[in-house]
């Protein structure tokens, strides 16, 4: 048997905040290091 | 924001375009949610939360579900780029068909920052190994697995390539290429198959190898993006099997700066995994590519 999970595309983060013109403020205060997700401790 | 929890960046989520539904509880509450190969944790909005991020999202009301099992457990999780607070509980999941009995899961409290707000997902479904799991919390997969409900230990199509590392979907690439040069990983890197982070990421000096390259340069200074499929293909070598990702799938910029403690990591996120069909296989700790058709 295999159990599918239907993924759904919606629209991104960076697009929802464009549009309510955020992306710009979001950019600025989140220049984080994308690893850090691995790393939590390092931070 | 809440004062717990400083304001978390959610770089990693920021273009990511593919989300399933889940149910939790019985009656089943539904919720819009990531399958996250980079995290381990099972958590969603629940009413107890206060923070804006959670005005705006399905909330879990454990009073409605006849199922729903307390614990005196809490949960923190950063996932590097946003943090969650809350308890701990256990309920039925209801995912692909399968009816996932006895899931730990987090009721989230607080959430942090407002960008969350503006989330097209209201939690976040951890499908990497429980040794990352927070609160020692069960991973979804692994309960799964445990009770029998699916026949093999993987959730998609096997290729081969041997894990580095347990713990996340962690794999060697041989090199990276463009026009069979070598532009970056050229002694050979580590990369994380990540489904919860949207774009191909790497290492400050290798990215700027490869922006610095002349065709793109020219792209740029021209500002024609219309001239993008001019550009060569990035090729990762993996256990010596080449996989292109193409111009289109790979101009974005991106900022950031390293600070792995094991040397070059590179992030295989949706970008790459858009190009190739991606197998996750914990009965022998690999993964697989197959292109798709």
């Amino acid at each position: 048997i295999i159990y599918k999970v239907p993924l759904v595309r919606k629209k991104s983060l960076r697009r929802n905040l464009s549009e309510h013109g955020l992306l710009k403020d979001f950019l600025k205060k989140h220049n984080r290091n994308p690893a850090s997700k691995y790393f939590p401790q390092a931070e | 924001a809440p004062t717990l929890i400083d304001e978390q960046p959610l770089e990693n989520y920021l273009d990511v375009e593919y989300f399933g539904t889940i149910g939790i509880g019985t009656p089943a509450q539904d919720f819009t949610v990531i399958f996250d190969t980079g995290s381990s944790n099972l958590w969603v909005p629940s009413v107890y939360c206060s923070s804006l991020a959670c005005t705006n999202h399905n909330l879990f009301n454990p009073q409605d579900s006849s199922t729903y099992q307390s614990t005196s457990g809490t949960l923190s999780i950063t996932y590097g780029t946003g943090s969650m607070t809350g308890i701990l509980g256990y309920d039925t999941v209801q995912v692909g068909g399968i009816s996932d009995t006895n899931q730990i899961f987090g009721l989230s409290e607080t959430e942090p920052g407002s960008f969350l707000y503006y989330a097209p997902f209201d939690g976040i479904l951890g499908l990497a190994y429980p040794s990352i799991s927070s609160s020692g919390a069960t991973p979804v997969f692994d309960n799964i697995w445990d009770q029998g409900l699916v026949s093999q230990d993987l959730f998609s199509v096997y290729l081969s390539c041997k894990l580095v590392a347990v713990g996340y979907w962690q794999i060697s690439v041989d090199s990276i290429t463009m026009n069979g040069e070598a532009i970056a990983c050229a002694e050979g890197c580590q990369a994380i198959v990540d489904t919860g982070t949207s774009l191909l990421t790497g290492p400050t000096s290798p990215i700027a190898n490869i922006q610095s390259d002349r065709s793109q340069r020219e792209l740029r200074r021209r500002g024609d993006c219309s001239a993008i499929s001019s550009l060569p293909d990035i090729v990762f070598t993996i256990n010596g099997i080449q996989y292109p990702v193409p111009p289109s799938a790979y101009i974005l910029q991106v900022r950031g700066a390293w600070t792995p403690e094991s040397g070059e990591l590179w992030i295989l996120g949706d970008v790459f995994i858009r190009q190739y069909f991606t197998v996750f296989d914990r009965a022998n700790n690999q993964v697989g590519l197959a292109p798709v058709a």
